[in-house]
């Protein structure tokens, strides 16, 4: 009844296709790690699952770009990065929503580059939100592009273009 | 910092930990128990000026610790070579608590590490989900106190499109309109691959599959008035449809009454789903 792309798209995380999270969920299950970071007692949560299907989750606050608009009309900065390999969130919807606001461009579209090389491609808008895609990166970004994710990530924090 | 949350060792990793790291849960809700987990990793730079950042992961439903171990977390995780051994942890030298503070939240209750007593709270949403983290945030900062003249930032990906806006919007609220305290020194947010609209994200789609070569120009063209209840069957415009676009197919309930129709005059659901179909009768 509509629809919301979410990862991954199946509640149980054994079940989730093209992905593996054995690493994680043996680290975080195995006693001594649980007990040096002070996770609660296995009879309260006995197990780690990357993703859970224990809840039960109600979508009720409608579309996202009016506390887009609300935010960046205050003041406050905005960075919508896209890893644009992605399928599961396309960059081309997060393109598409943050031109919809209609903000002056401030940056015209162009490439941006990390460590020399083009990393992909970004736009700036009035009210201090920007749009950037990074090339050759999937949903989660950090993971497939480490080193030009930290290089915009610290850009975007210092308040550097 | 609360002493007791210290994380004096990491099992897996040898040697001594690049910069301070904190773990363990707040009480959003004293009455029903609901207790959110959080994990810290203080800045390897300069930890009392560098900016704090909440990172989020989506889901709904996944815990943030995927951002630890697989995304920008201080260690690289390295499989164990035996069954039911530990994975060996390296250094990342990209992590993201190179140039910050970061906070790892486990959100909503029943996420991860995160709790509850009352099973009750595992049935929430979007609006319950930033008022519980935002009363975390209030009292982790009175837990930390010496982090809060430092920028604030919320950052996540994924569902966590949904989860970032909406709790800056309760830091705002509460910062402007409630007055709630502490004051938080919010600065701004980062969203990745996020979830924002439910129509311009589907449709975001088509043409990302159609840019990326995975359909050919026939078939993206042909996708236009796709009729999704058969997808084999071209799409039914009665006379009094004209105007109605493709589009308006995900708009229910409005366009409820376009279902399952094709060019034959007749449409599909009534033939196909009638009441008093027999059991076990062969379909016609």
């Amino acid at each position: 009844d509509g629809f919301v792309p979410t990862w991954p798209q199946l509640s149980n995380s054994n079940n989730v296709p093209c992905t593996d999270d054995e690493v994680a969920t043996s680290w975080l299950n195995n006693a001594a790690v649980r007990k040096a970071i002070h996770t609660v007692e296995e009879s309260v949560v006995s197990s780690w699952d990357l993703c859970t299907d224990r809840i039960s989750f109600n979508h009720d606050a409608g579309s996202m770009i009016k506390f887009h608009k609300n935010l960046t009309s205050k003041g406050y900065r905005a960075l919508i990065y896209s890893g644009d390999h992605d399928m599961c969130v396309p960059f081309t919807g997060s393109q598409a929503w943050t031109r919809s606001i209609g903000y002056k461009i401030v940056d015209e579209w162009r490439p941006w580059t990390s460590n020399g090389q083009v990393a992909g491609f970004t736009q700036g808008y009035d009210k201090n939100l920007t749009f950037l895609t990074i090339k050759g990166a999937g949903h989660t970004v950090p993971e497939y592009k480490p080193k030009e994710a930290l290089d915009f990530y610290t850009r975007f924090l210092s308040g550097l273009p | 910092a609360p002493q007791n949350s210290l994380v004096t060792q990491v099992p897996g990793f040898n040697g001594s930990l690049p910069s301070n790291h904190y773990a363990g849960y707040v009480t959003v809700d004293e009455n029903h128990g609901r207790n959110l987990y959080y994990y810290f990793v203080a800045s390897e730079g300069k930890p009392s000026e560098d900016p704090v950042v909440l990172w989020l992961n989506g889901g709904p439903g996944c815990s943030s610790f995927d951002g630890f171990i697989y995304e920008h977390g201080p260690f690289n995780f390295e499989a164990a070579k035996t069954k039911g051994g530990l994975p060996t942890l390296h250094l990342n030298p990209h992590s993201w608590s190179k140039v910050s503070n970061v906070l790892y939240l486990d959100s909503p209750a029943g996420v991860g590490f995160s709790y509850s007593k009352n099973d009750t709270d595992y049935i929430t949403g979007d609006i319950k989900t930033a008022s519980d983290t935002h009363a975390f945030l209030l009292k982790w900062f009175n837990l930390y106190p010496e982090f809060l003249p430092n920028p604030f930032f919320i950052a996540g990906e994924s569902y966590a499109g949904v989860y970032v806006p909406t709790l800056a919007y309760e830091v705002m609220k509460g910062r402007i309109d409630a007055g709630a305290r502490p004051i938080l020194n919010f600065q701004g947010y980062m969203v990745g691959n996020g979830v924002t609209d439910e129509q311009i994200d589907g449709n975001a789609l088509v043409p990302f599959a159609h840019g990326m070569g995975l359909i050919s120009d026939n078939l993206f063209e042909a996708i236009d008035g796709l009729n999704i209840y058969d997808i084999l069957e071209p799409c039914y415009h009665g006379i009094e449809a004209e105007g109605f676009t493709a589009s308006s197919y995900i708009r229910l309930p409005s366009s409820f009454r376009k279902l399952g129709e094709t060019e034959k005059p007749l449409a599909v659901r009534k033939r196909m789903f009638g009441r008093a179909w027999p059991l076990r009768a062969p379909v016609r």
